[in-house]
């Protein structure tokens, strides 16, 4: 394992456990937008299927448990939980989520390197990560408000995924030659969607403001 | 195994 992609899993790791601390501590779940949270158990979901069939390490292993144990407490978090459910914000949280699924099982059932149960989900998991943080984002430019957790939790979510590229450009060069288009092309367009992001968040951050979006 | 399959990854 590189140092990039060492780096990538803990700001990933990070970004959780930031998400966690604001809502068992404060109590709140303000700006955090329900549908992301819901694809992403659904991306972790597919993706592992693995972890009972193919063993590569007790890092991933326990880094896996990590995201599904995670990423599933958090929906029941905001879904259940009787006082954090209470600052989520439904009528800003609108994003039609339900509609990236189809399109991203129609492109994993076409596009795949395998046409094998595993290998499309698997392939599934990829498309839909990418597009995950479509609805956070736009909860965020709704609510222009952003508090500080909000603001660092998905900072670190794209600095993990930046640091993936970085990662696979590594690997390209010190492993064997195999192109990974899938991987690649999805997780570009993944980083890509938090350009506008980090622009705004660099910006205040060199201010010394409080993070706002544009309308 | 193949040494360059991103299944390792996370």
């Amino acid at each position: 394992m590189n140092i990039f992609r060492l780096a990538g899993d803990m700001t990933h790791l990070f970004s959780v456990l930031v998400l966690l601390l604001k809502i068992h501590t404060i109590k709140s779940c303000a700006g955090i937008s329900l549908k992301t949270q819901e694809l992403y158990a659904l991306v972790f979901a597919t993706r592992y299927l693995d972890i009972f069939t193919d063993y590569i390490s007790l890092y991933n292993t326990c880094m896996k448990l990590i995201f599904l144990g995670s990423s599933f407490s958090i929906v029941w978090y905001i879904r259940r939980h009787k006082i954090v459910r209470r600052s989520y914000d439904k009528e800003q949280d609108t994003f039609r989520h339900h509609f990236l699924i189809l399109p991203c099982i129609i492109l994993a059932l076409l596009i795949n390197e395998k046409f094998t149960v595993k290998e499309v989900m698997w392939t599934f998991s990829l498309y839909l990560e990418a597009v995950a943080i479509l609805p956070q984002l736009v909860l965020l430019q709704r609510t222009r408000n952003i508090d500080n957790l909000t603001g660092q939790y998905i900072f670190l979510l794209g600095a993990y995924r930046s640091l993936y590229i970085l990662n696979w450009i590594y690997r390209y060069f010190t492993e064997q030659h195999y192109v990974h288009w899938i991987t690649w092309i999805s997780g570009l367009v993944q980083t890509l969607l938090y350009a506008d992001f980090f622009y705004y968040y660099f910006h205040s951050w060199k201010n010394n403001e409080k993070l706002q979006l544009p309308a | 195994t193949d040494s360059n399959d991103l299944k390792d990854e996370l």
